[in-house]
């Protein structure tokens, strides 16, 4: 009975584990299919305008935002050597970083709300190995392989 | 008093941080030295 | 019930084994077409009503949001380099 419960315990623990780490790779996926969609996405821009667009108006991975609203008064510090920076806002923001900005974008085609057309889905499939163009069908159709599948081996 | 700390260029786990300091952020109930003039909470950013 | 555990725990080392491996697959190749534009900031934060900060900081840079009950604070200290801050220009 002993060993019963340790090996139901070790069970559950794996279970869980097994839960994040699909919750991982589904965010990896995201990551991906939005990080080469804006490369290509950059790449066609480049070939249509003979080139880059101006080093100043474009940001490169990885990077944060943070937005505020135009009536906030930021008191900004920052260090000689720029190594550190302190900000005190007098108004609400929001921090966000590179990979959410991609998805606002729509370069994940929608796949995060599992929200995505047939000829996006192709796309978003051509994107990733091919051992993960499954993982990106279930996505497609919102079926949250996160949790999908444990329930069988618990049973 | 409850901070929050992120680890800029973390492989995972970042996005989350930044959704809970958000919350906690637009959801304080301290009062916003302009409150009363007008509602200057960010807008979220949009979804294309 | 033993046996059947058994089973089931090595069912599972099976699919962790499987997730691990595919999220090795997983990774980003810098690239120096891996880049948004302004243009972009402004098509998801309206610039008439927002202002966006953007900043670009070494990896292991620490970020800290004070409790904004307090103060609405944001500090970042780098330990591997300068860090770059700038507003996205409204046009």
């Amino acid at each position: 009975a002993q060993e019963c419960q340790n090996l139901e315990m070790e069970k559950q623990r794996r279970i869980e584990r097994i839960k994040q780490k699909r919750a991982q790779l589904q965010e990896l996926l995201l990551q991906q299919i939005a990080f080469k969609n804006l490369v290509q996405r950059n790449e066609q821009n480049e070939q249509q305008n003979l080139g880059p667009p101006a080093l100043n108006s474009t940001i490169q991975l990885p990077f944060l935002i943070v937005n505020t609203s135009k009536r906030t008064i930021i008191d900004c510090s920052i260090s000689s050597d720029k190594f550190e920076y302190l900000f005190n806002f007098d108004n609400t923001f929001e921090i966000h970083d590179d990979i959410e900005v991609l998805k606002r974008m729509g370069m994940s085609f929608g796949l995060e709300a599992g929200k995505c057309s047939s000829e996006d889905l192709k796309t978003a499939k051509s994107l990733v190995p091919k051992a993960l163009e499954s993982y990106v069908s279930d996505m497609c159709t919102g079926s949250s392989w996160v949790n999908q599948g444990l329930l069988l081996s618990s049973t | 008093k409850s901070r929050i700390l992120v680890s800029i260029g973390e492989s995972f786990g970042t996005s989350e941080k930044f959704q809970k300091i958000n919350q906690m952020v637009g959801s304080s109930d301290r009062q916003l030295k302009r409150s009363a003039e007008e509602s200057t909470t960010p807008k979220p950013l949009k979804r294309l | 019930k033993h046996q059947v555990l058994e089973k089931e725990i090595h069912d599972l080392q099976a699919a962790e084994q499987q997730l691990d491996d595919l999220i090795q697959m997983c990774s980003l190749t810098g690239c120096t077409s891996a880049y948004v534009t302004c243009q972009d900031l402004r098509s998801i934060a309206d610039p008439s009503e927002q202002m966006v900060i953007v900043i670009k900081a070494p990896p292991e840079t620490q970020l800290q949001v004070s409790d904004p009950a307090e103060t609405f604070q944001v500090s970042l200290k780098s330990a591997q380099g300068p860090i770059d801050v700038f507003l996205c220009p409204e046009d």
